[in-house]
């Protein structure tokens, strides 16, 4: 007969690497450097504190590299370091917020690697800013799940220093992984002007981004559910937690922008009694709720406090500083919502100057989501699908004759991600509607542009 | 400060459904399809029962569709049911051999779409044959990851029945998912000669692939861990649940194909002291021996026993019977291993006939895992890589002029897939390489006919 078990989080991560990003030591190299950048940014971006992020890679020789990568961010508490490092499916960013994280286990799948591939514990030194810091030397319990101290300290901190250090080895390939390293790195600091990002590579190259204004976006805010498209297990652990006898009190106080009077009306609309409590809602009311609450569109859209857009003229500023093209048309939409999650598209085409004209299968698309350059499996993403849907014709654009380069940032309190490795974004009609209309919009800006400039020829030649 | 806390598995796949492949309701109705399909296959081929499995998915208004997918197979013992389908991470195919269903997630997170999209429970009725059948009604607790039982039968057995019937609801779009979900039963019933397939649509449709013959192959054995790429966590476990006092009765016990005389070469090759106690290896001595098994290369190759591959006979009549090619080259790879997984890659390339000629970014590429057909993402698999890497030319093939088709399989006691929802196949390097000289093989063998056929023409026109 068949031999039923059951297994942990990690056990599963660990026997299924490649879905976490972990391919082979090449793709393995650059998702662990992206995992540990990402949790330095978080760190100090959610605080409004100045990013200063170090990473070091040395070569240790026969495939093993150490890495340090040293923040000046928030810093973990004492008692978290051994879960936020050592327990897959634990961190601090399951919250209706924007951040580069969200699964809670980015951080861990690159120690676990290490410690699979090279034997390696990592170390952690940490301190919120108080009198004391402390350093950890962790392994994980892949089969449990769950942290094994190996040594701990506690010293004085007297420098007051905040921020987190995480070091650990693996077995990577930074030769090949290389090219792809350093366009991360330049592409996140192309959208992160007021960031010191310094990169030591294995050969002793100095990679220095350095900041060139010291203005923050305001850090993004935790918001209540959006009521579109939230489905009906969300909305059923809503009002498990709530302490609301009514169904317009429960409604009133547990969705964004949901106040008492759109409520009422909405409640109305759907013929359910607002005084009906909602612990005893039947199941075929709460699946009319919810199906209803999709498609009610006098509900306010989601506002951008939970969020943190690049925002139009630094991704001008970007784009022009490293194409310098003839022109660029930016569009940023407005706030919408998937399964309740409040997302933003900002969108650009640029035109001409130093940027290529590629063979139709290679087209030119910087994709960015929660400001993490996405550098892989462009063909399988969301965006990619919408470029081939549009009739670039209307808007005599050629993309086989015409150098022309796109760009997508798509920021959301959770971003679809079809992949645990964040390569790409998921094929969500709502997201994908988002980018078809960004994009578009920037279309007819640049056909403007080659119909004023073909005139403007056109004038010239008499 | 920063809220920390951990989240069950179900939570995660719940908050991230696009990961597990439940993208929007067109992917989520193939997803569904699928995983319920391939749970009965594996359940018949297992035992080698001839499999009978009978689909209904029938349109219930408002984007709901109810399901039932009834099999023959071996059936789910009466207290394993609640865990196996509503308790994520839980299965019977975390063993060492080739089966469609590896995750222990696909069954369930069907049936968490169906109770989040339409809060359906779901019904599982099955019989191991013996005197009773029992039914259940489930839902998953996902913050707990557990089995909410809201009702359970057993009765009486009189016919010995023995399979398993499950049936859910959920939020689908056929009319879009159509073409693929025909496409993959039509796909899989090419490789399953001995299968009774039948599935009825939302249109009354009766999809009907009868078995032409009783002949089944042998199922796939469990093996030991193969020493090729088994990494140090891996290593680590055998020696905790291990009785060996010595290295080399660990060695000889305890992979695949290594007795005492192949153990004993190798760890005086390495200089690991045969008497050694594996219990108090050194971290730098266990590092030593796993390295080192990686690239000894007097470890017998895998045996096929753990492995159920296509079959070069029945490939090439599939093939035939699909496109009557002018010509087909097939081939089958010796056994070879990944992280100590032993795998096999079939492939086939076909010439002329009833294949189209298609444009250089629509090649006609089949690709099977462990006989599920992949649909999906062909750009991104590492077929695709491989396909685009070889040099037809030197094979006299120009794949934007000429009809070719090709075909490959991959059977693995672990298939690398890239996603949970098994899109495509990761960029394993040891995998790469099997694709890329069974192709070069059968492009070797087109080459040949198509010279043949050259010489043929200039004899006829003298
Ligand atoms: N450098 C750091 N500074 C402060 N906190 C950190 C740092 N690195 C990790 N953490 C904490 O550890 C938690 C877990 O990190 P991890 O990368 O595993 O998951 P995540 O960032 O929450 O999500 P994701 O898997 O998407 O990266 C984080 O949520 C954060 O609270
Ligand atoms: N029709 C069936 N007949 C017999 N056993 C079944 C059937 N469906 C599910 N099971 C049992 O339930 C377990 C869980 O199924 P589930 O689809 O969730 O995971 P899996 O098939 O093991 O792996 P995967 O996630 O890759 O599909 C299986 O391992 C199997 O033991
Ligand atoms: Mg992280
Ligand atoms: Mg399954």
């Amino acid at each position: 007969g068949e031999k039923f078990k059951a297994i942990s989080a990690a056990d599963f991560f660990y026997k299924n690497k490649e879905i976490a990003g972990f391919d082979n030591p090449v793709r393995a190299t650059y998702t662990i450097m992206r995992e540990l950048v990402e949790n330095a940014l978080d760190a100090c971006e959610q605080y409004s504190i100045l990013p200063e992020v170090r990473v070091k890679l040395i070569d240790e020789g026969n495939s093993i590299y150490k890495l340090k990568v040293e923040d000046n961010g928030i810093g973990v508490p004492y008692e978290q370091v051994p879960y936020a490092f050592a327990q897959i499916l634990f961190g601090s960013k399951y919250t209706l917020r924007q951040s580069r994280g969200i699964f809670g286990l980015g951080g861990k799948m690159a120690i676990l690697y290490g410690q699979i591939t090279a034997h390696s514990t990592v170390r952690v030194t940490s301190s919120t800013g108080g009198f004391e810091k402390y350093s950890y030397e962790l392994n994980i319990n892949i089969q449990e799940n769950r942290p094994v101290i190996r040594r701990k300290e506690v010293g004085p901190n007297p420098g007051r220093w905040r921020g987190t250090t995480v070091q650990f080895s693996f077995e990577g390939d930074y030769v090949r992984a290389k090219p792809k390293v350093v366009e991360y790195f330049k592409q996140t600091s192309i959208l992160l002007p007021y960031a010191n990002i310094l990169f030591v590579d294995p050969d002793g190259v100095l990679y220095r981004f350095d900041r060139v204004t010291d203005v923050m976006p305001k850090p993004a805010e935790e918001v209540q559910p959006h009521p579109h498209g939230i489905d009906v297990e969300g909305v059923q652990r809503m009002i498990n937690a709530s302490r609301s006898s009514t169904m317009l009190d429960f409604m009133a106080n547990n969705f964004h922008r949901v106040g008492v009077a759109t409520a009422l009306n909405f409640l109305k609309s759907i013929k359910i009694d607002p005084q009906a409590n909602p612990k005893t809602l039947q199941s075929r009311e709460l699946l009319t709720v919810v199906s209803r609450m999709k498609e009610y569109d006098e509900f306010q859209p989601p506002d951008a406090q939970c969020l943190s857009p690049i925002g139009m003229e630094l991704l001008k500023a970007g784009i022009m500083r490293e194409f310098r093209p003839e022109f660029v048309a930016v569009t940023q939409r407005g706030a919408s919502a998937y399964s309740g999650y409040p997302f933003i598209v900002e969108a650009a085409i640029a035109y001409g100057g130093e940027i290529p004209i590629t063979p139709p299968d290679e087209m030119s698309v910087f994709r960015y989501a929660n400001k993490i350059p996405l550098l892989y499996d462009l063909h399988s993403d969301v965006a990619m699908k919408v470029i081939k849907k549009i009739n670039w014709q209307r808007y005599r654009l050629d993309l086989s004759t015409m150098p022309i380069a796109f760009f997508i940032h798509i920021c959301a309190t959770k971003v679809p991600y079809k992949t645990v490795g964040k390569e790409y974004i998921a094929d969500r009609p709502e997201v994908e509607y988002e980018i078809e209309w960004a994009l578009k919009t920037c279309a007819r800006e640049v056909k403007m542009h080659l119909t004023r400039k073909e005139k403007a020829s056109i004038v010239q030649r008499r």
